[in-house]
């Protein structure tokens, strides 16, 4: 099935 | 002091209206440039980025950066009494605790004055670079709108595929699956018809309804929508505004 990603793998927090 | 002088509440209006949905408050970044705003919704899958650039003021000045925390829901309620045609002016002194918002008739001679308590908002900020981008569609916002809802009726993803000279829009669900296919096309007459397709590699990427169902929101800020799209990596959905943009970067889905 199909999973949702967050922005955080590929942003990071400043 | 800020002082901001808006031709038109009404494009004030559907910004907010555009994020209002995906974020419940933010920070507004007031500089001498422009007004900045960032902010993430509260699953970390979508984030906002509005700059609204001074040349889209009809009078704009802001003396020191200020930082104005706002509460979008109570923000549009406040910008709602005013009409789409009045000019709208947000004004704050520094160090100030509340927003002003004036509107002006410009037939009557009337005046309303409303003021918007502040907020302290300690937000996540993410750290956006330059992104590269294997593929950029663009087309008309609201043919873009129509697909993600036709779409969503079917199923809680989108997966968007760009080859050469197509890009492919199809969801499967429990009643049964759609596509849409676009190809670039350019029309003098009516240019904001135009669909151009730019591809660097091939495109193949998921994304969730119920977000696009927000990002779509934006359609009346602008006739077209730029989506660039990498593999593997978040999609930037661009609506243009006068000077500057309101842009989604949505995190795609993946295969476990």
């Amino acid at each position: 099935g199909e999973q949702q990603w967050s922005l955080l793998p590929f942003f990071g927090l400043l | 002091m800020l002082e901001g002088k808006f031709e038109e509440a009404s494009l004030l209006k559907k910004i907010v209206e555009a994020m209002k949905d995906c974020v419940s408050s933010c920070n507004f970044n007031c500089t001498e440039n422009g007004i900045s705003v960032q902010a993430v919704d509260n699953s970390r899958v979508l984030l906002i980025s509005l700059l609204i650039e001074k040349d889209t003021f009809e009078e704009y000045r802001c003396d020191r950066n200020i930082t104005l925390g706002i509460g979008l829901g109570s923000f549009s309620k406040i910008i709602g009494n005013g009409a789409n045609s009045d000019y709208l002016t947000i004004q704050a002194e520094d160090d100030a605790d509340t927003l002003g918002i004036i509107f002006e008739d410009k037939v009557k001679d009337k005046i309303s004055e409303y003021n918007l308590k502040l907020l302290d908002i300690d937000a996540d900020l993410l750290e956006v670079d330059a992104m590269e981008t294997d593929a950029t569609i663009t087309l008309p916002s609201a043919d873009f709108a129509k697909i993600c809802k036709d779409m969503k009726t079917l199923s809680e993803s989108l997966q968007i595929t760009v080859t050469k000279d197509s890009a492919k829009f199809q969801s499967a669900g429990e009643i049964g699956s759609g596509s849409v296919v676009i190809k670039p096309k350019t029309d003098i007459d009516h240019p904001e018809e135009s669909i151009t397709i730019s591809l660097d590699k091939p495109i193949d990427l998921s994304f969730g309804s119920k977000y696009l169902s927000d990002i779509i929101k934006a359609t009346s800020l602008s006739q077209k929508v730029t989506i660039k799209l990498t593999e593997d990596s978040p999609g930037v959905f661009e609506y243009k505004l006068p000077s500057g943009y309101l842009r989604f970067y949505l995190a795609p889905k993946f295969d476990e």
